[in-house]
């Protein structure tokens, strides 16, 4: 249960979904490859999905040298 | 280095699990990680606590977002011991630090490792085959619509925003991949997996890649 205005949201947030679908599938040449489409993050904006679901600070790490502390 | 190698075959890696609405991954990560090594080492295998991480780690923001650097530094240096997920479950909430004794049995970690393997990811799955299952960073903004397949356009490098555990690779294909834990639930990706391309750090996932020793 949404008020109307949640729906209206959602429901564009979906469609623009879609939009991105098309858009990310047109590189997806061969079998093996990346498919995207509707899953169970499709009715959230792309704001609300980072807020909510990506939440890691990167923090640069040293380049590896190839050695390890022994050697 | 094996054409193919899956921690998951050694029976060193948990189940899927699903931060929900909560920014934890930086959580997930870290907590897989050191479950996955302690199995490793002879254990059993067995899930600890996520939610104790998520609101004892002063150092980070809880549902809000955190770093696996400054989680593994400070279980490093607290030598905090991490329960099981039975004992502190996950509530998908960041909620007041819950302390346990010090005879309280618990796994804590020895010392990690983070370095970047930009260019070097071959070098990356000697450490994933030496040492464990591997927390990672990665640019995951386009993974909102993955559905399965291995991933090789629409990430970026130095723009990570979430954390991952790397459980295996597979090399014997046309496309040599990672294998990679999510904490979205077995409902997403291939139930709960991501497959990356390996070379030309996709998505970024050799920017900031930790081992970590028990």
């Amino acid at each position: 249960e949404v008020s109307s205005e949640e729906f209206s949201r959602r429901h564009l947030s979906f469609q623009r979904a879609t939009i991105r679908h098309t858009y990310l599938n047109s590189f997806s040449t061969e079998t093996q490859s990346a498919k995207y489409g509707i899953n169970q993050f499709s009715d959230l904006s792309q704001e609300e999905f980072r807020d909510l679901y990506l939440g890691a600070v990167y923090e640069r790490a040293p380049l590896f040298s190839g050695l390890s502390v022994k050697e | 280095l094996p054409d193919k190698f899956d921690w998951r075959d050694k029976a060193a890696v948990a189940p899927v699990q699903d931060q929900q609405a909560c920014g934890s991954c930086w959580a997930f990560s870290v907590v897989g990680a050191i479950q996955s090594v302690h199995a490793i080492g002879g254990s059993q295998l067995e899930q600890l606590s996520v939610q104790q991480v998520v609101d004892c780690s002063y150092q980070n923001a809880g549902c809000n977002g955190g770093s696996t650097t400054r989680a593994l530094n400070w279980l490093k240096q607290t030598r905090m011991k991490l329960v099981t997920q039975s004992e502190y479950p996950y509530k998908a909430k960041t909620e007041i630090c819950h302390f346990f004794s010090q005879s309280h049995s618990g796994v804590a970690i020895k010392n990690f490792t983070t370095h970047d393997f930009s260019g070097q990811e071959k070098a990356m799955m000697g450490q994933l085959v030496q040492y464990g299952p591997l927390v990672a960073i990665v640019d995951a903004v386009s993974w909102q619509d993955y559905l399965g397949g291995i991933i090789q356009h629409h990430c970026s490098s130095q723009w990570s925003n979430h954390a991952i555990l790397i459980v295996g690779y597979d090399t014997t294909g046309d496309i040599p991949y990672w294998i990679v834990q999510n904490s979205w639930g077995t409902r997403w990706g291939n139930e709960g997996y991501v497959y990356i391309k390996i070379g030309g750090n996709i998505c970024g996932i050799a920017d900031s890649v930790a081992a970590v020793f028990l």
